[in-house]
């Protein structure tokens, strides 16, 4: 474990939190996209599968985040779709979740490291994560506004796989690990936030909304 | 070193 992959995790978590908080608080999912939150949840299942193979006593706190990331999604999904459906903007929601999905499969079935069954799953989950948060930056290029809280969850939920990639980086230079794909998909991952992140920067920060098109 | 396919991170 290393400096920025810790600061990656806690950023991740406090991008599930920030977003629980915002829907439980003001009882509304406004400016949620609940598309994102679902392929979110099929990220995590896909990937963290072995906890429902072969289930290992909760000794570690890998096990425990893991169970926290499927357990908090999971729960998003159910605030949305269930608890405030009446405050789901359906319309605006509107980019197909399939055109996400879809390619993600095919594509870990060609290019991944092992063709078994879990690995293959595993690269679904990395090829999907990197493209999971189009449905949401599609949301608000549609309304044109995105709320302050929804600006800070988007910040944190970027730079959570912006700081993997410095501790990729570490790795690669002190324990020489690599794990080219979800390096690739990392680093895609990292550039769809570009435009939100200059935004965020230059207007979240002095206080003012995201207002698009900028 | 990790063996082929074995993802150590979240």
């Amino acid at each position: 474990m290393n400096i920025f992959r810790l600061f990656g995790d806690l950023s991740h978590l406090a991008a599930i939190a920030i977003l629980l908080l915002k829907i439980w608080k003001t009882r509304s999912c406004a400016g949620v996209s609940g598309k994102t939150q679902l392929l979110f949840a099929v990220c995590f299942i896909t990937r963290y599968i072995d906890l429902f193979l072969h289930f290992v006593s909760l000794y570690n706190t890998e096990k425990v985040m893991k169970l926290i990331y499927i357990s908090a999604s999971v729960f998003t999904c159910y605030l949305i779709f269930f608890k405030f459906k009446a405050t789901y903007d359906g319309n605006h929601d509107s980019m197909r979740a399939e055109f996400l999905i879809v390619p993600a499969a095919g594509l870990a079935c060609l290019i991944n490291t092992k063709f078994d069954a879990i690995e293959i799953l595993w690269t679904f989950s990395i090829y999907l994560e990197a493209v999971a948060i189009l449905p949401q930056l599609f949301l608000i290029s549609k309304t044109g506004e995105a709320e302050t809280i929804t600006s800070h969850y988007l910040f944190a939920q970027g730079s959570y796989r912006a700081l993997y990639i410095l501790n990729w980086i570490y790795r690669y230079h002190y324990e020489s690990h690599v794990d080219t794909i979800a390096i690739v998909a990392g680093v895609v991952q990292t550039i769809l936030y570009c435009d939100f992140f200059y935004l965020y920067i230059t207007k979240v920060v002095k206080g003012q909304k995201i207002v698009l098109p900028a | 070193k990790l063996h082929e396919g074995q993802h150590d991170e979240l």
